[in-house]
């Protein structure tokens, strides 16, 4: 219904506003409708502006920024309507550290009432996870699955 | 409610029987490329009643069975197990805990069970419905998929809105 | 004309079969087109197998296997035809620390003849680089380039 | 032939003047997301001729004009110039060293010099014609274009090769 759709929409966009400054500490987008006379098919807008900088398509931004900006309005609509459990696969690759710091802390925020699966490449990530499980191929072709502490990550032994 | 475990068996790089207990809180995933981690959110979207194979990387659902290695002969058939702590009863079924399994065969049968009671893949769609669990595009994020958000047309980026409305 | 066409597709075949196994360490790939009575407008068809593996469609190929298998192709090209200079945007972005190495091991076969400009993220890569430069914004929206040494990377400050 | 250096004036955000030279082997770029790096590599496409704003990541060739920042206004115009060493006469011009410089103005109006010489668009793309430079797919990946190199269909993965051969 017309109503439902409005009613959410509108606390995405009051979200991702908030999610959006928390994740680049500061500056400032918005989503919006195109055409707001016609909710339910109308293609959605995103502007956003990192702090410092002037608006700009979003298509300019860098690969970490958009991914960032993607990130904030992922979890925008993840708050309007939580799942019990989120898996998120390799989210990180394209920040840097400082935004993978502001990137947890984010998801912290939804860690008490929702189950994060979080597959990685980065240690950051990996030193905030409680649980820490390593993927390997001992046996080539056949994977195994093995509890891990932080300190013993088999990052690093690929066959390719 | 909350994700217990996953197991898999014959599903993928998943030749042995594989289980991935959940705890609260973040589980990291890690290792080398080409492991199996991406894998494990095949397997999760599956369980759920994931019926494109293109979703889980595969052309044809015959892709999810093992499929040998060089010292392996493929497994006849693929399975996995998602288990729920059911005990706030979000999941419309009268268990506190709740088990789906989803099994493919190679001559491309299928079988479904909830709680290790046969049902139809139209029964585990409908035990999900409405609770957040299921294959939301904005709770299951695969790899390389994140700049989809922003790269779609304006017209596209409404079906992340549309499951969540 | 076909005949260049096709001497330089057999060149660039060649190339691919021997780059994959050496990105790979094993395993074999090919290239070859769909419709080879029509070369100047047949697709070109990839096949890839990692060492230990049952050939299976590229689409089931992980990320970091894709990424190899895609640079396998790109410098088989590159070779058939070398550039003085190629310019790489976070290629290694999918890759884990063993296959970064065996990527610039591949890299460092065309440095003699051709300059490679790469973008990255990753400590390995920079320290095999002649030359850094770091791309900050002290002035937040504009850029300054400065040159640094490996042990002063300004990696970790971004302002997001 | 080499690449000996790129400078950059007001082109997207680098709004001084910034030279970047370049040395045999493997020059590695590196810093925080969002400061410019794959500005450079745009930078590089935009002085060899390139005609797609889109390929530059933006909608029109005005936006790779520095629009200004929380301290600065917008520049009047962006300006580009790449710089070889030419003494194995691999490019068809009589000088040991060529510097192509490409300059766009907010009218719209476009300027290009080799070795200070005004000269055509035209001019550019045939100094480059048949050199092994240009905007060749195979040698300039941008970020996040890996991919696209094995999940395009077989008909476009030719693009690639057309180019080279
Ligand atoms: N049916 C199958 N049988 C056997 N192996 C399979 C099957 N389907 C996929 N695989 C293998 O699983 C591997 C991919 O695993 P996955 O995508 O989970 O890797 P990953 O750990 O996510 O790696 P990356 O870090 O590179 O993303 C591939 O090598 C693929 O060949
Ligand atoms: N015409 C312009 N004027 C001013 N700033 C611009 C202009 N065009 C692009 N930018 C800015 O340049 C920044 C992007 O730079 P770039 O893509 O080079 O970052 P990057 O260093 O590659 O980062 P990442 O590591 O995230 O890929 C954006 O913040 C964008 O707003
Ligand atoms: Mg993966
Ligand atoms: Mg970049």
């Amino acid at each position: 219904t017309i109503e439902m759709f409005m009613e959410t929409f509108q606390r995405v966009a009051d979200n991702f506003r908030v999610f959006f400054r928390r994740l680049f500490n500061g500056g400032q987008a918005r989503i919006y409708l195109l055409d707001e006379s016609d909710p339910l098919e109308s293609g959605i807008e995103v502007e956003a502006r990192p702090p410092g900088k002037k608006p700009q398509g979003i298509s300019l931004l860098s690969g970490g920024e958009q991914a960032m900006t993607a990130t904030a309005l992922l979890f925008s609509i993840f708050k309007a309507k939580p799942s019990p459990f989120c898996v998120l696969d390799e989210v990180d690759a394209a920040l840097d550290d400082a935004n993978i710091g502001r990137f947890l802390n984010l998801v912290q925020e939804f860690t008490d009432d929702s189950q994060f699966i979080i597959i990685t490449h980065s240690k950051q990530t990996m030193a905030r996870a409680n649980v820490l499980y390593g993927v390997t191929m001992p046996e080539r072709g056949v994977s195994q699955l093995v509890s891990v502490r932080f300190d013993e990550v088999p990052e690093a032994e690929s066959a390719a | 409610m909350h994700f217990k475990r996953l197991e898999m068996f014959g599903f993928k790089s998943f030749a042995d029987r594989t289980q991935v207990r959940l705890e609260q809180g973040i589980t990291a995933v890690v290792g080398p490329n080409g492991c199996g981690k991406s894998n494990i959110l095949d397997a999760v979207r599956w369980s759920l009643g994931e019926q494109s194979a293109r979703e889980m990387r595969g052309t044809h659902m015959l892709d999810l069975i093992f499929n040998g290695s060089e010292n392996r002969q493929p497994t006849g058939m693929a399975e996995v197990s998602i288990t729920f702590d059911n005990s706030d009863s979000r999941l419309p079924v009268d268990f506190a805990e709740v088990q789906v399994t989803r099994r493919l065969y190679r001559s491309g049968e299928s079988e479904y069970f909830i709680n290790k009671t046969p049902c139809r893949l139209k029964d585990i769609h409908e035990l999900f419905m409405d609770t957040g669990i299921g294959t939301n595009a904005y709770s299951m994020i695969g790899q390389g998929k994140i700049d989809m958000v922003l790269s779609s047309k304006p017209e596209d980026r409404r079906f992340l809105f549309e499951e969540a409305a």
